[in-house]
């Protein structure tokens, strides 16, 4: 059976049916890994991040790093067109994913870049949101839930002042972008299963 | 595998990352 991994990351949904299933793995490496410590790297940018002890920082970035990842690729997700854009630059239309076999991880990748980025957020905006993201209290396995809590509380207030500056007059958009959160699990989850059912050897 | 993180490798590119593992990094 051909293996297909619809993951923007990857150069492309299906490779040659040759390939072995650890040649397929070694290639996406080449693009997952260089993702993964990008999202290491901006989270030693967080103010108080290398100050929470060494696991709670692994626990956070293992437990995050899809969502994070997720929210910087939002715009691979071409909603109008309904087509994704992998990081070689090929684009793919939803439909010929799905008849490659990828259905409901896809559709809700849509739904939620769509409603991401229909609150057209700035750089720093989308950069703070992330932070808040990446430094959740509520992941499982934190040592210190009291030091990951406060530096959260301390990220949020952040982003709902910097939310409140940009757009004064919509007090609603702060909420409609905390309310992504939950998204991002369910996503996380859903995303968490298909890996289940990919065993790398 | 039960963790899906453990099966992608993903603890192990963090922790090294983390640590700032200069030979690990592309150029």
């Amino acid at each position: 059976k051909d293996i297909v991994l619809a993951c923007p990351m990857n150069m492309c949904p299906q490779d040659k049916p040759n390939k072995t299933p650890q040649e397929i793995w070694e290639d996406f490496s080449l693009s997952f890994t260089p993702a993964v410590r990008e999202v290491v790297e901006f989270a030693k940018h967080i103010p108080g991040f290398s100050a929470l002890s060494e696991n709670d920082q692994v626990t956070l970035l293992k437990a995050g790093t899809f969502e994070v990842l997720t929210v910087r690729f939002a715009s691979l997700f071409n909603v109008k067109e309904q087509t994704v854009t992998f990081i070689s630059g090929a684009t793919y239309s939803l439909e010929a994913l799905k008849g490659m076999g990828m259905g409901g991880l896809l559709d809700t990748m849509f739904e939620f870049s769509e409603k991401l980025n229909s609150l057209e957020l700035t750089a720093e905006e989308l950069g703070l949101f992330t932070a808040v993201v990446l430094v959740s209290a509520d992941r499982s396995g934190i040592e210190n839930i009291n030091s990951v809590e406060l530096l959260q509380e301390s990220l949020i207030r952040a982003l709902r002042a910097l939310v409140s500056k940009s757009n004064p007059c919509d007090v609603s958009r702060f909420t409609k972008l905390l309310l992504k959160m939950p998204d991002l699990r369910t996503l996380n989850n859903m995303h968490s299963e298909k890996l289940l059912s990919f065993r790398i050897d | 595998f039960s963790d899906p993180a453990s099966n992608l490798g993903l603890e192990d590119i963090i922790r090294k990352a983390l640590m700032g593992n200069l030979e690990e990094r592309p150029e």
